[in-house]
């Protein structure tokens, strides 16, 4: 079954000059030019031909991590945006040079809650088992997006918050609810702390997270095994979560952000980008152009 | 100039040019991926310079024609009896990689580094 890689034209060209070393079977013809579609899809680590929907978005950061690695060879192109997103770059050397692959990954939407967890928090699960079983993760980052928010604070430190995140290690058994009832309160996952920072609201910028040893497990575990992470915002001066506009500064919730078109929210939202390799002789290091 | 074209040099010269056409290198080639109908996929680049090796693999072998010891031997062969074997193959000698921002089969977004897509060099093999 044809796989769609081969334009129409191209396929019957091809079909016409299989039928040179075959019998006069069309289906052999068709076997042999299948074969080789079969080769083009392997080259690209596909399994069909991908048709995604016509109004896609690729998010600015993709965009901007193929412009980073063109380097001195990128050329303006209508399908790549121009301006540079803050905060962010190709990741360090020594990472961009051992590894050949970049994907991008959002969260699942409706699994950014469980029951009894606190409006401050949210759950980030990233389906992960799509990747190709051969290649290797050598580093993963988590992407927050802040926008800066002007509020009144007249004194001490109210502008500055918390980002602190964990990743879940056990969620609470299914009948969670009945278990935990005693105390009056559900039972929470059992969770450990990967990184915090604190941040200052006033900016915008990107925030990067470096989550590789979580994203490694995920990689190599069932996808129901995976847990995902948690994010938690808290005001630093007070440990408690950011009130009024300031809740909304760090960008991780759609249904905080109205004001955002769902155009805009896929450059916007968390996402988990992944640096692998799949053992084959290139790496994603930015291209620099010799000198004479 | 009518005078020099028309003067033994002047064809001279142009048997040379066309000889040095026929000789194994790299020719231009563009891989457009709209005719492909890949761009539905492929988000970056467009296209880009594949190239392709093409030509002669002469004697006397020259120094970029990157003959392998082989390929002398087999010219020798040939040279001996042009019936028992042909001459050398013009072939990609050294291949680079193109990168690609495209969308997988399950709409997720992926930058690659794809080895061996590009010739960068040709020689006699």
């Amino acid at each position: 079954v044809s796989s769609g890689l081969v334009p129409k034209v191209g396929r019957n060209n091809l079909i016409r000059q299989a039928a040179k070393y075959t019998s006069d079977t069309r289906e052999e013809e068709d076997a042999i030019v299948n074969e080789y579609e079969k080769s083009l899809l392997n080259m690209f680590g596909l399994k069909r031909r991908p048709t995604p929907e016509k109004d896609f978005q690729v998010p600015r950061i993709m965009q901007h991590l193929y412009k980073a690695h063109m380097g001195d060879y990128y050329e303006p192109e209508p399908k790549i945006v121009t301006s540079w997103e803050t905060g962010f770059d190709l990741p360090h050397e020594d990472i961009a040079s051992r590894v050949n692959t970049a994907r991008s990954y959002h969260h699942e939407d409706n699994e950014e809650h469980y029951p009894g967890m606190p409006s401050n928090h949210i759950r980030l699960r990233f389906d992960i088992s799509t990747m190709p079983s051969e290649e290797v993760i050598g580093a993963a980052e988590l992407l927050l997006h802040r926008e800066a928010v002007w509020h009144h604070v007249t004194s001490g430190q109210g502008h500055m918050h918390r980002l602190n995140i964990y990743e879940i290690v056990k969620m609470p058994p299914d009948d969670g609810g009945r278990a935990g009832s005693r105390f009056g309160s559900r039972p929470q996952p059992i969770t450990r702390l990967l990184d915090t920072r604190l941040i200052d609201t006033r900016n915008t910028t990107w925030e990067r997270f470096d989550v590789s040893p979580a994203t490694l497990l995920w990689s190599r575990v069932a996808h129901k095994e995976n847990h995902g992470l948690v994010v938690e915002v808290v005001q630093e001066d007070e440990q408690i979560p950011p009130q009024g506009d300031a809740e909304r500064h760090v960008r991780l919730k759609r249904d905080m952000h109205h004001d955002v078109s769902d155009r805009e929210w896929v450059h916007l939202r968390p996402m988990l980008l992944t640096y692998s390799h799949d053992g084959k002789d290139t790496s994603l290091r930015r291209r620099k152009r010799s000198s004479r | 100039n009518r005078d020099s074209s028309n003067s033994s040099s002047g064809r001279k010269n142009r048997r040379k040019k066309r000889k040095r056409r026929n000789v194994c290198q790299r020719h231009d080639l563009y891989v457009d991926f709209a005719e492909v109908d890949w761009t539905t996929w492929i988000v970056a680049p467009p296209g880009y310079d594949a190239y392709y090796c093409q030509g002669q693999c002469p004697f006397p072998m020259s120094d970029h024609l990157n003959a392998t010891n082989h390929a002398i031997v087999q010219t020798l062969v040939n040279a001996a009896n042009s019936a028992l074997t042909p001459k050398p193959c013009c072939v990609p000698t050294e291949l680079g990689g193109v990168p690609m921002l495209y969308l997988d089969d399950k709409s997720k977004v992926v930058l690659k580094n794809y080895p061996e897509m590009t010739v960068q060099a040709c020689g006699c093999r």
